[in-house]
């Protein structure tokens, strides 16, 4: 695991967060897609003494979610189908882009076949969630925070790797349960 | 060394569903210092893009330079990769693979190293 520099982070343990009504997926309900951010948002949660609540208000909220294509004004525009995906900002800009010409699935759709580009939403939303705790890019491939994702290929667990990463910024929620994270052969090795 | 078979179909998989810019990188498998071959510039602005090459390089030529291979390094060290400096398979399937657009900086300014946590 790795931080931004000067390991920036939220000081306050409940953060709100809202979708962007102008921004968004006209071929995705949009339930789906508070369901699969709402999702993501507990594993972290599960984790660290921070709640995360939705709320309407998209200017109020700390943290922004919305999809946009190519350049949208924040100096990392999107570049089409697959490339880059989806970015975030460190603590406490709270803004969380994903890339709206991607074909963004839910619910393990590309199981039944469909695109062979289908990028699936959860897993790129607790990545990105975790670039906004204040987490950066990991080495462990097995890692939800390594920087690559496979299209049609969930990957939504945190490892120990991402768990001790986050951990050292927000201390333990009294409810984590060490047991039940995904644990890859280098975390174990290096204890 | 041989690369194992399921290395190489995973690789080539890979690199068959990357966007078309960053699906270029597949002709460059094995370029080698000091080659001057199309396509290493991109690969140079990737790089750039991620934070493996100063923001203020503007020698973002076609050759293969010493310069490119250390920040092939640095890539490779940052993505748990066997770290040669060179274009291998597997290299070059990942810089085609889709990823996240938050650059690898502070990573580098960091200084990774997986062996040592």
């Amino acid at each position: 695991y790795t931080y931004f520099g000067g390991k920036p982070k939220w000081y306050r343990d409940k953060l709100t967060y809202a979708f962007s009504e102008t921004h968004k997926l006209d071929y995705m309900n949009s339930d789906d897609v508070r369901k699969a951010f709402r999702r993501s948002f507990g594993r972290w949660a599960g984790v660290i003494p921070v709640s995360f609540e939705e709320i309407d208000d998209y200017a109020k909220a700390d943290l922004k979610i919305g999809f946009f294509a190519g350049d949208h004004g924040d100096g990392q525009p999107f570049d089409g189908v697959l490339g880059t995906l989806a970015h975030a900002f460190a603590p406490e800009n709270g803004r969380l882009h994903l890339d709206a010409a991607e074909t963004w699935v839910v619910d393990d759709d590309f199981k039944g076949g469909g695109s062979t580009v289908a990028v699936d939403l959860e897993s790129v939303a607790t990545h990105e969630i975790g670039h906004l705790l204040g987490l950066g890019h990991s080495s462990q491939e097995s890692a939800v925070m390594y920087p690559s994702v496979r299209p049609r290929t969930k990957k939504v667990d945190l490892t120990v790797d991402d768990v001790a990463g986050i951990l050292k910024l927000y201390g333990a929620n009294p409810r984590l349960r060490l047991d039940s994270l995904t644990q890859s052969e280098d975390s174990l090795q290096n204890g | 060394r041989n690369i194992p078979e399921a290395s190489t179909a995973k690789a080539t998989q890979t690199i068959d569903v990357s966007n078309a810019t960053w699906h270029n990188f597949a002709r460059l498998v094995d370029v080698q210092v000091g080659s001057h071959v199309s396509g290493v510039s991109e690969l140079k602005r990737y790089l750039q893009r991620f934070g493996y090459v100063k923001d203020d390089a503007t020698d973002l030529s076609d050759v293969f330079d010493g310069h490119l291979e250390y920040a092939i390094s640095l890539y490779q060290q940052n993505l748990g990769l066997p770290i040669t400096g060179r274009l291998d398979t597997s290299t070059v399937a990942l810089m085609s693979s889709p990823r996240c657009g938050v650059s690898d900086a502070h990573m580098i300014n960091a200084g990774v190293h997986t062996t040592a946590r």
